[in-house]
């Protein structure tokens, strides 16, 4: 099955 | 002071009803560049990066960089008040409680004047830039948005392969599966028509097409849409506008 990844473990935060 | 004069209401109803629908609460930063903004969903799996160039507008001012926070549903509201092709100007101080719109309709002489309470909004801002992708797609966004709801029909995931001379789309179901091919050409008498593929490496990713349902509501923007895919970022999906654009970034699905 497939999950869902969320943008914040891709982006930094400024 | 903020004065920025759309020459058509209708441009700026189209951006907005374009995220309307997967973010709420946003801050339109103004400067004297245009209009931006970035909002992420509730999820945060999608963000949309807005940018709206002076030179969409007839007339722009901004004197000092104001930040208008809104609810767009309620900024939705006001604007189906106005008709497609009045001119639309938007009115703020530089501290603002409230955003004055503007409706004019010069054949008419018909003025129409409305104001939006303005909020204030704690959103995080992410760092977005200088990402390095593996593929650019350039294609027809009513192609793009067409394949998006119709292999939704089957799945809740859209499976996305490129390779140097295929794009393929992939929906595996209960129901069944589908699967639509697109192969890059140029059509010389219609540009818009077109399938470019640039390619470093081929890429193989999931989406969810709850996601993408949201993302095809901007192909009213652009006639193409340009989308960049690397297994290592979120995905883009832009429609471009006559000067700025309406940006998605998407949070791909991984095999568990």
């Amino acid at each position: 099955k497939f999950k869902q990844s969320s943008l914040m473990s891709f982006f930094g935060k400024q | 002071m903020l004065e920025a004069k759309f020459e058509e209401a209708s441009l700026f109803k189209k951006v907005i009803d374009s995220f309307k629908d997967c973010v709420q609460l946003v801050n339109f930063n103004c400067s004297e560049h245009g209009i931006a903004a970035q909002a992420v969903d509730d999820s945060r799996v999608l963000l949309v990066s807005l940018s709206i160039g002076t030179e969409s507008f007839q007339d722009f001012r901004c004197d000092r960089n104001v930040t208008l926070g809104a609810d767009l549903s309620s900024l939705s509201k006001i604007l189906r008040c106005g008709n497609n092709n009045d001119n639309l100007t938007l009115i703020a101080d530089d501290t603002p409680d409230s955003l004055l719109l503007l409706f004019e309709d010069t054949k008419k002489d018909r003025i129409s004047e409305y104001s939006l309470k303005l909020m204030d909004i704690d959103a995080d801002f992410l760092d977005i830039e200088g990402m390095q992708y593996d593929t650019t797609i350039t294609m027809p966004s009513a192609e793009f948005a067409k394949v998006v709801r119709d292999l939704n029909q089957l799945s809740d995931s859209l499976n996305i392969l490129v390779t140097k001379d295929t794009v393929k789309f992939v929906a595996e179901g209960d129901i069944g599966s589908g699967s639509v091919i697109v192969k890059p050409h140029t059509d010389m008498d219609k540009p818009d028509d077109s399938v470019k593929v640039e390619l470093d490496k081929p890429v193989d990713l999931t989406f969810g097409s709850k996601y993408l349902l949201d993302i095809i509501k901007g192909a009213g923007l652009s006639n193409q849409i340009t989308i960049k895919l690397s297994s290592e970022t979120p995905a883009l999906f832009e429609f471009g506008l006559q000067s700025g654009y309406l940006q998605f970034f998407l949070a791909p699905k991984f095999n568990e």
